[in-house]
């Protein structure tokens, strides 16, 4: 206030210089708006053939990354409003199993804790099971909450949509059971390869604020 | 909207490019490389408030003197953004998940005078 150099004087606020200051304003900015407290800090390697597998399935004629960005195409109702987020996670796998693979997503805390999911579509890159092959989702207590029953003879890339219950579970939890197999292992009902990481893809948006008018 | 030059003293658009790299965040941004943290900076003359776009006509400018002469006094005007787009945005959040994500009204495309 008062000042006579180059800024707002009607704001009341001098305009920071380009400077360290500036920086830590861009950050800052970036983070609330990304609904984020901190950066995160990246512990996992996703290989990057499985990145770029996973968005040509999910966009089909935009393989560049380069292409991923532009608007959503279409976000209807009331989403349309909040902002909006496409998710793509990754899953650990353990082939140990003797019952056969388990994979485990973490999708709970993505990308930020006001946001929820709302859309979840599984993504899995199977052998042709010469047998019988189900897909539990398992519940915290080690309990199946959902089965389902994969088509015999069915190779290559299997998509499912995950009812909405599933999204709010701290982590998703999936086995793939072969009935039948006398090698149920991983390596003999999961495609192998770096490009073939079964994943998860997820739309989310923004919790809306202010308050709620409850019905009863 | 004016773009700011060396010398510019009235209410313009200053760019200014943050390099993820640059700032150490290209570990976890996928994309884009950086962004425009462009921001508003300059004065505003009271013959130019009201007007976005600074004084887009001769007419809008005397119409704005003719207010402001009969306002003097009650206060300064504010350089502020007057246009603002989206930044896509795709990155690697804590559970190395992929997302990507809109941020409405991000990067400031104009300035004005309030």
């Amino acid at each position: 206030p008062g000042s006579t150099a180059v800024g707002c004087p009607g704001c009341g606020v001098p305009t920071p210089a380009p400077g360290p200051t500036l920086l830590e304003l861009a950050k800052r900015q970036l983070l609330d708006r990304l609904h984020l407290s901190e950066r995160p800090n990246v512990t996992r390697a996703v290989p990057r053939a499985a990145v770029a597998s996973a968005l040509r399935r999910l966009h089909p004629g935009r393989a560049r990354l380069q292409g991923l960005l532009g608007p959503f195409a279409a976000w209807d109702g009331p989403a349309a409003e909040a902002q909006g987020y496409e998710i793509v996670s990754f899953a650990e796998t353990d082939t140990t199993g003797t019952l056969g693979p388990e994979l485990q997503f973490e999708l709970s805390q993505v990308p930020a804790r006001d946001v929820e999911i709302v859309e979840a579509q599984l993504w899995l890159p199977l052998r042709a099971p010469s047998a019988n092959v189900t897909l539990q989702v398992m519940g915290p207590d080690g309990a199946a909450l959902s089965t389902r029953r994969l088509v015999a003879g069915m190779g290559g890339w299997h998509t499912f949509t995950l009812p909405p219950g599933l999204h709010g579970l701290p982590s998703l939890h999936l086995a793939l059971r072969c009935h039948g197999c006398l090698h149920p292992d991983g390596t003999r009902l999961l495609s192998p390869g770096p490009a073939r990481r079964p994943f998860v893809a997820a739309r989310a948006q923004a919790r809306a604020r202010g308050h709620r008018v409850g019905k009863r | 909207s004016l773009r700011c030059a060396p010398d510019s003293a009235l209410c313009c658009l200053q760019d200014y490019y943050v390099d993820f790299r640059a700032i150490g965040w290209h570990d976890w941004i996928i994309k884009p490389e950086g962004y425009q943290l462009n921001y508003c900076v300059g004065q505003c003359p009271l013959h130019v408030a009201g007007s976005p776009g600074m004084a887009a006509s001769f007419h809008s400018a005397v119409l704005n003197l003719v207010k402001a002469n009969s306002i003097a006094g009650a206060g300064h005007a504010c350089c502020v953004p007057t246009h603002r787009r989206p930044l896509s945005v795709l990155y690697f959040d804590r559970g190395s998940n992929i997302v990507k994500t809109d941020i409405p009204d991000m990067i400031v495309e104009a300035c004005g005078c309030s």
